[in-house]
């Protein structure tokens, strides 16, 4: 089986301000693909905490729409997972 | 052969078991290895007991790994078996703690999940079982101790991130690692679980809003903890009981060892805060542990000095 790449994969934050903001991402968890990386999971995503999560290149456009339609501020933390992933790797000596 | 190990790069998992037996070799008078079990694909589970070869002294068991694509956290288990045994004569601290207890390490929990990550899926976080009437693979392990463990919802679908098993301790690995400690429990004094990131110290209980009966002294030993992690790099922890500082989890491995009867529990979950959150470069390595070092050692001199 091939590795699973992660190109042009976006890393997002948003800080949900109220309960409407916080069933919002609960929502878009429901009906696209998204890897929670804080909280761990969608249900724990509640007002005033910091979320951040991963979503497709297929679906990032549509995710990073609907958050702008219900004016909720969000920070693209990683732009390129693929990228970060091989970054990482950032000492060559030992 | 795996390659050479490096303390300031992530090993994958052959060359983490080529690490521990080369730890043996140079220490055997202080290092030995343990094998506590074998995970969900047959690979070994490694525990590495550093100290003297009393039994019936005051333990610290720590673990690393138990989610796969948490990477700093093996990686500070190697640090911390290499600075012990480096440090042992050299240091007071360690010498102090070492010539007085011992500690159990585990380096990588959750192995299977580990491999896969670095061979497949680089976002992996599960163990790698398979679910019956699923095409979807893999347990979350820290949902899977047996405490509250089926009393929140959304843990019970197995293509979620957060799925606890079909039993409590039902996959190898928890259960490896619970037979360990109960059968150590009359000197394991201390537990200490390593994941990241988001760079808080944790402390029991997630499973419920109430507080252990030695809060206020589990808060003391955190703040003095992170107070000293922080002088290195002036890196900043916060600190709480899981459920009011991110929020409230069922089964995890914290809040069983807190009611199996270890008093002193404490998860950390190292850098950073979301700038490259699990994909921390190996640059920071190095400080990261070197940190971490200042906390653990202060946990271990706390326990040392106030438990009996």
């Amino acid at each position: 089986i091939a590795p699973v790449r992660f190109d042009r994969e976006k890393v997002l934050r948003v800080k949900p301000q109220d309960e409407k903001q916080a069933n919002l991402i609960k929502d878009l968890a429901q009906t696209n693909q998204l890897d929670f990386w804080y909280p761990d999971a969608a249900h724990h995503v509640a007002p005033n905490m910091t979320v951040d999560f991963r979503v497709s290149e297929g679906e990032s456009q549509s995710i990073q729409s609907a958050l702008d339609q219900n004016q909720m501020h969000y920070e693209i933390l990683i732009h390129n997972l693929q990228e970060e992933i091989e970054k990482q790797f950032d000492v060559k000596e030992d | 052969t795996p390659g050479r190990h490096s303390y300031a790069k992530y090993n994958n998992w052959d060359k983490i078991v080529s690490w521990t037996e080369k730890m043996v070799h140079k220490h055997p008078e202080m290092v030995s290895r343990i094998k506590i079990g074998t995970t969900v694909e047959d690979n070994p589970l490694y525990v590495l007991k550093i100290g003297k070869k009393d039994e019936r002294r005051k333990a610290i068991f720590m673990d690393c790994g138990i989610h796969a694509r948490e990477w700093i956290s093996p990686a500070f288990c190697q640090w911390f078996v290499y600075q012990a045994t480096k440090t042992y004569g050299k240091n007071k601290i360690m010498t102090k703690l070492l010539d007085q207890m011992n500690f159990y390490v585990l380096p990588v929990f959750n192995v299977d999940g580990y491999i896969w990550s670095w061979t497949q899926n680089r976002m992996w976080r599960k163990n790698r079982s398979k679910n019956q009437n699923s095409k979807c693979f893999g347990t979350d392990l820290n949902r899977n101790f047996n405490v509250s463990w089926n009393s929140f919802p959304n843990t019970e679908n197995p293509c979620t991130e957060t799925y606890r098993g079909p039993a409590p301790e039902s996959e190898k690995e928890t259960k490896a690692v619970t037979d360990f400690i109960r059968n150590h429990l009359n000197s394991i004094t201390a537990y200490i679980t390593i994941h990241s990131y988001s760079q808080v110290l944790l402390l029991p209980y997630g499973y419920t809003a109430e507080l252990p009966p030695n809060h206020k002294e589990l808060a003391k030993i955190a703040k003095i903890s992170t107070d000293a992690l922080s002088t290195r790099y002036e890196t900043r922890y916060i600190y709480g009981p899981i459920a009011s500082t991110i929020y409230p989890t069922s089964g995890s491995s914290l809040d069983w060892a807190y009611n199996l009867g270890i008093k002193h529990t404490f998860a950390f979950e190292l850098r950073d805060k979301g700038k490259f959150g699990f994909l921390l470069p190996q640059s920071q390595i190095k400080p990261t542990c070197k940190e971490t070092m200042l906390a653990v050692k202060f946990i271990a001199k706390y326990i040392l000095k106030h438990t009996s």
